[in-house]
């Protein structure tokens, strides 16, 4: 079972350093097991660098910074542990309109992978998409779909 | 294998019958605030087995049902189905689409069904095992979920690790 | 002390019911203390209910109608007890793009009790402010402003 | 009263002086991810008395100090000053422009000035009191705190209540 967990902690670590400086363009970034001697309960700490900064521990990065950065992480798991599909609920929210589109091109790279449903309310996100479909809610409180494919109305 | 469709009818604000086709790499899904976007995310989270009412937004199971609004009643049950393509044979059925079903009754009672016929949660985890789907933590990514990834002890972030171990 | 805590809270409800309504444009919503015997260390409740739907507690709400009662109980607090001025942080992030426009007309409208310095990244929120800073981090990691006025850059 | 300008000198990622003029009801700051923004807000609480290094996203004070970058050393202090008007005698203090600075060096240890003469925090926070001003909690919104409110426990949602009584 313990190697087991270093095993795929090392594969994730590996995966999660190359993610990283994809999606920042540059940079550079670790994972880290607190105590290595104690497999069975060891923390796991990130430690990032944006392109142009010094390395520091996550928290004292950037909220934008800090989401792409888990994003980084979601996707190194992606490659170690593939899904057939992944639903991903307004994880641009924190994101800059550039780094909206970085990470909507990163998206479009793994279709080979996997599918993916994303829930957004960025324009640059919608534009990136294959296909829409838009929600409302109607006076008698309950969700309807408004239409099949909203791409033409974003355009 | 990919998602073709999921249906949800009775689930949260989903008081009518709703069919969603993923027949494209990426769908996006938009709307104003309030119109149920991640109830959809929580429809796909729960007929995949979730356990907890909390990570549903809810106190307990029963809380999936439409409660009703100023102007409709409530629902008597909720149901939700997963239409998979199966025509690689990656599931373990003989059947190009494989249909994985959930319906939950007032007293929280929960059946789950493959191809409409009745079984156990237990199934759907082994009909699922070694895909990468079910109920692990990272392929459904509800929202928030980013924020309290990046906030998380030490000691929490191995969860993740753990489970894709 | 008890009784300067329990005006105060009912003075805060009585303004949050009220500019519940005008952020959501109708609907309701409560304060409530859980146990008003016992006011040296009872908790606050929330209810709301968005137009259209049932009255429902704060966590089965969606995270833009979350957000958006939030920022409510933030306009009460100003109400009652007043700043001159106030620094917001992206709090329209979880906010759709209508919400984010209602929003900054809400604002708007307190300009005469109180000055508003917002951080954000939606373009409906910069087009309706009076004067924008542009930051940017240069290659030496060092903060720097882009220009004194990208509001005609914005239209 | 209201706020006229803020100069922030070697605190976080400014380690050259910025000068920004808060002379209109509304003022924006945008920017790229990690461009700045947010460390502005955190000078702004820092100045007003912030004793907390965590709520400055920190570990110890002397983290808010200028800790270089690949082409330029740490600073060895930071300064922070807001310029209030005070044309309407708000403050006690017989000036139309009341200036509160802050400045710390690598050892933690704080300076307050008013008007650029050295006082303590309580002094600062004597000048302060009854303005709404200070540290208090939503005066000054940090990222992640609406979050943090909506999530809040019933108890310490009343925290919010007390510090406005
Ligand atoms: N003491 C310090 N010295 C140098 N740089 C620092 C210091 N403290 C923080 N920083 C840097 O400042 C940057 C974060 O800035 P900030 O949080 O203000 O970004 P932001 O503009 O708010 O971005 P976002 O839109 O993502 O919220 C980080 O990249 C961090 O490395
Ligand atoms: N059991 C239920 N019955 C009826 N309505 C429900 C039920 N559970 C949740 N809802 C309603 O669904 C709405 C929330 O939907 P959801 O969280 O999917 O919104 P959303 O589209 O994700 O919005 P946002 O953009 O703000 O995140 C709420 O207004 C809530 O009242
Ligand atoms: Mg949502
Ligand atoms: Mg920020």
């Amino acid at each position: 079972m313990m190697d087991k967990f270093k095993t795929t902690f090392y594969e994730i670590k590996e995966q999660f350093e190359d993610v990283f400086v994809e999606l920042f363009n540059g940079g550079r970034a670790e994972l880290s097991l607190v105590d290595e001697t104690a497999l069975l309960d060891t923390g796991v700490e990130i430690i990032a660098q944006p392109p142009g900064k010094k390395l520091k521990k996550l928290t004292l990065l950037s909220g934008g910074e800090r989401a792409l950065t888990a994003i980084a992480l979601v996707f190194a798991l992606l490659r170690v542990n593939p899904s057939p599909f992944y639903i991903l609920d307004e994880i641009d929210a924190p994101l800059d309109d550039v780094n909206v589109v970085r990470f909507s091109n990163f998206l479009k790279e793994y279709t080979d992978f996997a599918q993916f449903v994303v829930v957004t309310h960025r324009k640059h996100m919608m534009t990136a998409v294959n296909n829409i479909y838009g929600l409302t809610m109607t006076d008698k409180g309950t969700t309807e779909l408004v239409s099949l494919n909203l791409k033409e109305q974003i355009q | 294998m990919f998602l073709k469709k999921i249906k949800i009818k009775g689930f949260k604000s989903f008081a009518k019958t709703i069919n969603l086709q993923f027949d494209t790499p990426i769908t996006a899904i938009v709307g104003p605030n309030g119109s149920g976007k991640s109830n959809i995310v929580d429809a796909a989270r729960w007929v995949l087995g979730e356990q907890s009412a909390k990570n549903l937004r809810g106190t307990e199971m029963a809380d999936v049902i439409f409660s009703g609004s100023e102007k409709l009643p409530p629902s008597s049950s909720a149901e939700v189905s997963l239409y998979l393509d199966n025509s690689e044979r990656v599931l373990d059925i003989e059947t190009d689409e494989v249909k994985i079903s959930r319906e939950v009754t007032e007293d929280g009672q929960s059946d789950y069904l493959i191809n409409d016929s009745k079984c156990r949660l237990k199934d759907v985890n082994e009909l699922l095992m070694d895909t990468g789907l079910g109920n692990n933590s990272y392929s459904i990514v509800s929202q928030g979920k980013i924020t309290q990834i990046i906030n998380s002890k030490p000691e929490n972030l191995r969860e993740l690790f753990e489970e894709a171990a």
